[in-house]
């Protein structure tokens, strides 16, 4: 078939399997469908031109070009189905792979990433994100959530207190992302969860983009005198966002819900032996 | 001697940013590495007193630190072992378990002794080379509380081997 389709009775995720990328989801209980294409790019960092000499560090992000490069024009793609889960292992390079995960009865997608080490050989410090592209017409608007409490809403090259003379047209559209960031067209609403702090934006209408890794060749000249490179092969990141698919009404119980789940998840203590019925007493 | 100060100062230490961002100098990053690890010792010594304390039955607490990258002697290597789930929140959540396992066939059982469906998938060979088995259940948790699951490995290989459709494609 031309495409792989994971689905329950909630969500159906479909893949192109030609290129090996996310192209569409589905929530079956609202009847809502979004084509989505996720990828993953990196923004080549800057170190420094002729408008200022500031090169990107660890304190600072700045982009050499508005435009990210992709890591692969397609993924190889695995499709493993149980009765429990339906993953599709996605591999995008030697550095970065992806799983994209179903549970039974469960309503959002996960997407397990690993990226790392990247590659610095070709002297290009590389600052990479996971992009999520959709048609939804969002008025350059976006939203994140400000130390896991209050939602705020992000405008493009836009400060809600001050007349904004934006001089870096992606970092200075970047938020921090603690728990959550959403973008909606009034009617639906695409939220995506992380399992730790990020920086995230919409840098065009229906996307969202949330940095996982980077490693910087050059310091930028803040205080450290280091670049942020790590010695040896370098580091290697899994993390995990978790993909919400719903009606504008309904997203912020559902979102706020998983969001409180995956902060304070459940413990695991494992005990050997065999079954021990617990009583109270 | 059993001590959790180590750690609350450890901790105290790390709430600064550059314990989290990179902006420190990797001497820097390595003595907060170091300050952890130190203090992680006498933390897990006062809990295995408390532990022993409330069960009123002295035995060696192990403490895997390594079960965030799917390591884990305990579920890899025993034929036989209980999973308590403890759920901090204040609802009860129902949450899929995965651990990681050798190959084989698993039986689960819930708190009431129920069998519980549980599958054994295979992880992306780009993961590990050391380990390629994950076990998942659906586990049910109350409110501020925990459930005790019993997981029992059955003689013979995984029979349970998922459908694996490749399509490996040559670069452009």
């Amino acid at each position: 078939s031309r495409v792989l389709v994971i689905e329950n009775e909630y969500i159906r995720a479909t893949f192109d399997s030609g290129t090996g990328f996310l192209m569409k989801i589905e929530n079956k209980e609202q009847n809502l469908s979004l084509p989505v294409s996720q990828s993953f790019f990196w923004y080549n960092a800057s170190v420094g031109d002729d408008k200022s000499s500031q090169a990107s560090g660890a304190y600072i992000f700045r982009p050499s070009a508005r435009k990210p490069l992709p890591v692969s024009h397609w993924a190889q793609i695995s499709l493993v189905k149980t009765a429990l889960v339906q993953e599709v292992h996605q591999n995008f390079s030697a550095w970065c792979f992806q799983v994209i995960r179903l549970y039974k009865d469960q309503r959002h997608l996960e997407l397990e990433w690993t990226v790392g080490p990247i590659p610095v050989k070709d002297d290009w410090g590389k600052e990479v994100i996971s992009r999520f592209d959709t048609p939804m017409k969002t008025k350059g608007q976006f939203f994140t959530d400000s130390n896991g409490r209050e939602i705020m809403k992000r405008r493009d090259n836009y400060r809600p207190t001050w007349t904004l003379n934006q001089t870096e047209p992606v970092a200075g559209n970047y938020y921090p992302v603690n728990t959550r960031i959403y973008i909606t067209d009034g009617q639906m609403q695409l939220t995506v969860l992380t399992d730790r702090s990020q920086g995230g934006s919409s840098l065009q209408n229906g996307s969202l983009e949330l940095m996982v890794h980077r490693r910087l060749l050059v310091d930028d000249g803040r205080g450290v005198m280091e670049p942020l490179l790590e010695t040896d092969t370098g580091d290697k990141v899994r993390g995990r966002h978790l993909v919400l698919l719903s009606s504008v009404r309904d997203a912020a119980a559902r979102h706020r819900l998983l969001a409180e789940q995956e902060v304070l998840a459940p413990q695991l203590m494992l005990a050997l032996g065999g079954s021990s019925p617990y009583h109270s007493q | 001697l059993g001590d959790s100060a180590p750690l609350k100062e450890a901790m105290a230490v790390l709430q600064h940013h550059d314990a989290v961002s990179g902006t420190a100098k990797q001497n820097v990053v390595d003595d907060y590495a170091k300050q952890l690890a130190a203090a992680w010792g006498p933390c897990e010594v006062l809990m295995s007193n408390a532990l022993a304390g409330l069960s009123h039955y002295k035995q060696n607490f192990s403490f895997c630190r390594e079960l965030n990258i799917s390591i884990c002697p305990v579920s890899q290597k025993s034929e036989r072992f209980r999973v308590t789930i403890y759920n901090p929140l204040g609802r009860k959540v129902d949450q899929m378990v995965r651990l990681p396992v050798s190959e084989g066939n698993f039986f689960v059982k819930d708190p009431n002794d129920k069998n519980v469906s549980s599958n054994v998938v295979i992880v992306p060979s780009s993961y590990s080379k050391t380990y390629q088995w994950e076990l998942l259940f659906p586990a049910s948790v109350p409110a501020l509380g925990f459930s005790t699951y019993s997981v029992t490995k059955m003689s013979g290989r995984n029979e349970q081997v998922p459908s694996l459709l490749s399509r490996p494609r040559k670069p452009k």
